[in-house]
């Protein structure tokens, strides 16, 4: 089990190092298991550095630059073993119009590389123009959620409704 | 194996029967605030048997059934059920040669849930290696709950070796 | 202290009340004093019901409910005792396109009415388009933070040029 | 008394000096993530005597001394002022006569804060005092930090009675 372990980590450290750089245009980042108190059970710790900057803690990165580490990681471990579904609940919102495109291209490529079916759910038109399609949910009758299928010329009507 | 669509019923503010195919490549769920994309996504995870309330943002696993509106009573039940292809017949043992699959997860106000894979009772624990076996489950990390995308990165590093486990 | 502290709450959960329905355009909501475990420290318990639904714990609330509804407490606080600057760090980025546009309103009048200043960070294009002026911070300089002033029309320059 | 111009140099990423003018209204921040804005917001609850290296997303209070990039060395201090207007002559005592207000805050990298309001000395506790009498202060509820928009709603009903404290 160690073996695999180990095995794993160093998957997830490779692709971990690519998305980071690939997201954030440049720096560098990589992942190291640590000594816990108890020496049988490591833990991991992430570092990060975005371009141009010192390798500061985690806690001094922005609210856009955690949540695009975060996602590297994930992802990552998505690579390294992948699931047969991911699911995104608004991990787009901290993000600015630039960061949100280089996300969606970043899904597409994993998405179209492995089997993996995505639901992601996002508030962002720029997100949304990328999906393959669209499933509305909504109200009609207050406080009962309802399923539609939506395409992006609704979404305006869609929304209005609301 | 493929999850190719999830039903539910009587589920947070899915009342009526919902369907919603899980297709290949990117699928967007849109909707204003408060109209039930969490809710949706929710009863995926709670159908992997997760036993946790707190991840459906309930203090009691009751608080998944459909608490009524203005206009309509409460529910006792609810159910919740994934369809999965298993064309290429790699489905964990002992269904490696059905194929189709469906996992069932009801639950029952006071009562407690049930599980179903194909018609037939199992266990909590049974879902749950189920889906750990197809490197899925209710505390997998592809599942990111909204809010909680840069949780990974305020967590202390031995709260991420499970990241790790789950990759192996 | 008591009375001041009775007069405020009074006219917070007033402020409260209105500000909700006003935001979700319907529903109630109120304020009330617990007893907690020392009696002469009362803590604060809020009641929130959007319109048509029943009235559920805070934490079942979604993610664009939560932030309304804390919105509403806050801005209550503010219209009660009113200070002299208020800043919103991207409190716009759990919200939908219509909701954006109700909180921009109601900032805009509590800002005509009274003599607060607002700092409103956002990445909504929808927000930026109600402020007043707008300031740019860029970092030409990788790590390096400078302060521009920026009006919509370079606003596409300006992101593009980060 | 009407906020004015906020100043800072050496505060986060913020090395070169900088000029925010606070002007009447809504004032948008815009920019690409990780460029500066929270860092811009943070200087001024830290002016107004913050105790908390938490508020600040630091460890330790020096981590808001500008630590150098790729090209520039780190620095041992940094300074952040806030001119005020009071033209209306209502500054709390004993500040009522005058027409401009300044507080400054410095920080040298192992020594220490220090505060100035006017040009003279004072303790932190005064610049507190100072920003309470003004309904403001490094803990109000109407610096909302990013992300802690929903923060009350999931804050004990005894940690929010200090919301109350503040609008009495
Ligand atoms: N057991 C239940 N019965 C009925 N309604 C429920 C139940 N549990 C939650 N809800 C309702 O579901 C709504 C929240 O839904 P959800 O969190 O899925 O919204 P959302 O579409 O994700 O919105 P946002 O865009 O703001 O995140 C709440 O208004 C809540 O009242
Ligand atoms: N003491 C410091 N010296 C130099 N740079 C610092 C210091 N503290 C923080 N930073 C840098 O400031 C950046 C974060 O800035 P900030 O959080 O203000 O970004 P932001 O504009 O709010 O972005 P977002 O839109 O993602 O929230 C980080 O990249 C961090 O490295
Ligand atoms: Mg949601
Ligand atoms: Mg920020």
């Amino acid at each position: 089990a160690k073996e695999r372990l180990t095995a794993a980590f160093d998957q997830v450290n490779t692709y971990f190092q690519s998305l980071f750089t690939r997201l954030f245009g440049g720096g560098k980042a990589h992942l190291e298991m640590i000594e816990g108190d108890d020496p049988s059970v490591a833990g991991l710790e992430i570092y990060a550095q975005p371009p141009g900057k010192n390798l500061t803690s985690l806690s001094l990165l922005s609210g856009g630059e955690q949540a695009l580490t975060a996602l590297s990681l994930i992802l990552a471990m998505f690579l390294t073993n992948p699931a047969p579904v991911c699911v995104l609940d608004e991990v787009d919102a901290p993000l600015d119009d630039a960061n949100v495109d280089r996300i969606c291209d970043v899904l597409r490529e994993i998405a179209e590389k492995s089997q993996t079916r995505f639901l992601v759910v996002t508030h962002h038109r720029l997100t949304m123009a990328r999906m393959d399609r669209l499933f509305g949910v909504t109200m009609a009758e207050r406080g009962v959620s309802q399923l539609v299928s939506v395409n992006m010329e609704q979404l305006d009507m869609f929304a209005e409704a609301a | 194996v493929q999850f190719s669509k999830l039903r539910l019923q009587g589920f947070k503010s899915f009342v009526e029967k919902t369907e919603l195919e899980i297709m290949p490549g990117l699928t967007g769920i849109v909707g204003p605030n408060g109209c039930g994309k969490s809710n949706l996504l929710e009863a995926l995870r709670w159908l992997m048997a997760s036993n946790s309330a707190k991840s459906m943002r309930s203090s009691s696993m009751d608080d998944v059934i459909f608490s009524g509106t203005a206009n309509r009573p409460a529910r006792n039940m609810a159910e919740v059920s994934l369809l999965l292809e298993n064309r290429a017949h790699n489905a964990p043992a002992p269904y490696g040669n059905v194929e189709e699959l469906e996992v069932v997860r009801r639950i029952e106000r006071d009562y407690g849930s049930s599980y179903l894979i194909n018609g037939k009772p199992v266990r909590q624990r049974d879902t749950q290696i189920f889906f750990a076996d197809l490197a899925s489950g209710a505390n997998s990390p592809a599942l990111v709950s909204q809010g909680k995308v840069a949780a990974i990165i305020n967590a202390k590093p031995i709260e991420r070796r499970s990241i790790l486990e789950d990759s192996a």
